[in-house]
This record gives structure tokens, sequence and C-alpha cells, in this order.
């Protein structure tokens, strides 16, 4: 059982408010809208109205004895500077806070955040990969140009099995998963393929490789 | 080169306008505010000041011949619905509008988005799910209990051999790539393992599974 407070409750600090409180951990949210505050207060263990940008709203709460503590604020950068600022200078175990531009991700790492998160950046990465390309249907980044992406199945995959395409030793990419639909019911699902596995005309597959090893099999479609 | 609009230039929509363009594609933005499109004209082809909720005004920039049109409103909920609406009608190949509320996510399906996404959603639910866990540092769902994760590596794989451990057939989970640290030069690097990778102590994993089989490597640390 950890314990967090959440400051902001806007859509994304609400979420992970509800979130943390639901999988049974100590959560006290702060907001300065009295009306978040009440929109909130079931769903939390303790939701209190305050400026978090007054080191006494802070102290009341014991933000420095918490396991971390997540400043959701996004509009108001300035506020969103202060409160990490004074999070990281009164000890704070962890501190993860939401950037809303590249300018204001770098501050919030100069003041201390252990962790900066941009929800919209993320997605319109994700948004923007998929949306340019045919056979991509949704795309993670992980790390550096490794990728992880839902694409089409070539039609040249079609009727064969993973042993016999032999996608790690020939591309260098290897399959985690595929959207099929079952033979018998019709319904759609989610399988852990074998090297046994065939593929259908219309199945998707979860693949990871390298950019540039996805670009040659995003070509055969 | 595919056309693409855009409507609402806020975080989310002015990253998914640039990032489409930057891909060189066709991309006209739109907003009601003369400042949010002066600040994205040089990023898009085309950058127009208008209310999207008025038909003259999609007819203008001829949205139904549109690849693809994204509605990024966040905040005014009635207006991503209009517009959201008026397209549909209009017979737009494919609209991707965001969402701020399940209601409003319900609605936008209801009235025709051929895809909705949530980026507040999205990264609130990654991120409860990292912190809530000592081991997990990011997590993606997948489908259903399809999770893709990233988690540190339980001592007892720490100087075993992927093939010795045989993830696959004891936990029914795959190891995709291991981030770790270059053995000469000391720097973070991410590699795609093969059977005779040996953990070290201070590699992560990323990790495909249910979330139940997971679990069990969880709570091996
Ligand atoms: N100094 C402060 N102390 C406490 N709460 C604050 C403070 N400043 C802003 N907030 C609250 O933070 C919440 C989210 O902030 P904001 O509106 O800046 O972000 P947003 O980008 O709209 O968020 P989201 O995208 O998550 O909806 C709001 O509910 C606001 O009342
Ligand atoms: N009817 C409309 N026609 C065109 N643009 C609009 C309309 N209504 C709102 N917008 C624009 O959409 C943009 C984003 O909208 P909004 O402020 O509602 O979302 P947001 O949640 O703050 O977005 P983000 O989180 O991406 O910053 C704003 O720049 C706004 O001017």
């Amino acid at each position: 059982r950890l314990q967090f407070a959440v400051i902001g409750l806007g859509r994304f600090g609400s979420r992970v408010a509800e979130g943390l409180y639901q999988q049974g951990h100590d959560v006290i949210a702060v907001d300065v809208s009295r009306e978040a505050v009440e929109e909130n207060s079931d769903r939390v263990t303790a939701a209190i109205c305050g400026d978090a940008t007054r080191p006494d709203v802070l102290a009341s709460i014991g933000a420095s004895e918490m396991d971390t503590v997540i400043v959701a604020i996004g509009d108001d950068i300035e506020a969103s500077v202060l409160v990490t600022g004074l999070l990281s200078q009164g000890g704070c175990k962890k501190i993860v806070a939401r950037a809303s531009t590249d300018l204001h991700a770098r501050i919030l790492e100069m003041i201390g955040a252990h962790e900066v998160i941009y929800p919209e950046r993320e997605m319109a990465i994700r948004l923007v990969r998929s949306l340019a390309s045919p056979t991509i249907r949704d795309y993670v980044p992980i790390e550096e140009d490794l990728e992880f992406v839902q694409m089409t199945v070539p039609p040249a995959f079609v009727g064969k099995s993973l042993g016999q395409l032999d996608l790690r030793r020939k591309y260098n990419v290897t399959v985690v998963a595929v959207h099929t639909t079952d033979a018998e019911s019709g319904a759609a699902k989610t399988v852990v393929p074998t090297a046994e596995y065939v593929f259908l005309a219309q199945d998707t597959m979860w693949v990871v490789g390298h950019r540039h090893d996805l670009e040659k099999i995003e070509a055969l479609s």
C-alpha cells in the first residue's frame, strides 16, 4: 500500500488519482478549484481544496513523506514549475510532473522532477506514425529507433507459418502477438503465436524491431 | 503523399499537424484563434482562421476529399461533436476525433468518428501501472489482458541466458528487448536479445505477455 499525492485534477490528474486509488493505494488529491475537489472526493482517500504553490498547503498533506507526488497541472506552467520546485526542495522521494511544451519539460527536469510525462506529445507521435503509413495501425516507440507496431500482414505472408517465414533471422523482427478471428465463432481474438501459427489474410500482427527493418516489411504490402 | 486536415491547434492538434507535415504530407490546419493559426502557419501547408462548426468553412478546405480529418478540439465538447457530425454527413473517408471524457468518446463514436483518441486517459493508465508496481517502469496495454511492459530483471534471472531461462515455455512471456550498459563504454544501449544473451543486474527488459503471467515474474523480485 503506497502513499501518493496528485496535484491538479484536470482530465489527466483525475484519471491518475482515481486509477491509483482503485489499485488500493492511499491518494491525497489537491486542486484550487472547489468544483474539481467535489467531483473527485469519492474517488480518492482525501481531496483538499488549496493552492499547491503555497508551502503550507504542501506541508499540510505531508508531501515530502509520500512515495510519489504527481504534479498534473497543464495550462498554468508557472504553478506547475513552482510546485515541482517546492517538492524537490522539500526532499520528496519521487516527483512525476506533466509537461505541456518542450520548454516546460526542460524546466521541470532542471528543477528536480524525476520523471516528465507528456500526454499530448506521446499520443500525437503514435497517431502520426499510424496515419502516415497504410499498413501501420498503432505504434509505440521503445527506445532510440526500436519500435513496437501493430501492422497488417503482407500478402506474401498469408498461408505461411511463423516457422517457415523465420522473421527473426530474415528481417531481425519479432512477432509478439497476432490479432485474428476465431475459425469457429468468427469473434476477434489475440494470440501469442508459436512457430506453427499460420497467417490469415485479415490478421494484424504486433511486431518489435528497428525502424529500418520494419520498413522492409511495410514495403512488402 | 496524403491529404490531411487538422481542426483545432491546441497542444495535441498542433503536434499532429506538424508531425504529418514533416513526413511530407499536405496538411490544412483550422483554428478559431488567430494566435494559434499564426503560431502554426510555417509548420503546415496552409493554416486557416475560421470556425469549423460552420459548414461553409469545412467546405472551403475540401474536408470531404481529404484522406483523414483529425478533430483535435478538447475542452469545447459541443464544437468537437458538431464538427465530427458535419464531417461524417459530408462523407469524409476517415475521421479521427480526440475525446476528453468517456461520455464525449461515446457521442463521437455514435456520430461517425472512425477512431477516437484519448491522450490523457492512455497516459494516465500507463502511469498508474508503472507507479503502482516496484518492478514495472513502463506499460502499454495491447488488447484485452495482453500487456507490453518494461520491468526490472528479477535477481533469479541475473547471470543466466535467455536460452537457459526458457521464459516462453515456463512463463508464456516473450522478452523482446533488453536495456543494458555496454561492457566497454558503460553507455546505455538497447538490444534485441538472442537465446545466448546473459542478464546483468541493472538490466531492464521489455516483455510481452498476459497480465497473470507477467505478475508471476513481478512476484520473483
Ligand atoms: N496552484 C495550483 N494548486 C492546485 N491546483 C491547481 C493549481 N493550478 C492549477 N490547478 C489545477 O490543476 C488542474 C489542471 O490544470 P490545467 O487546467 O492547467 O491543465 P489541463 O491541461 O487543462 O489539464 P488536463 O489536460 O489534464 O485537463 C485544474 O483543475 C486546476 O484547477
Ligand atoms: N469551432 C472551432 N473551430 C476551430 N477551432 C476550434 C473550435 N473550437 C475550438 N477550437 C480550437 O481548438 C484548439 C484546442 O481546443 P481546446 O482548447 O478545446 O483543447 P485543449 O484540450 O486545450 O487541447 P490540448 O490539450 O491539445 O491543448 C484551440 O486552439 C481552439 O481555439
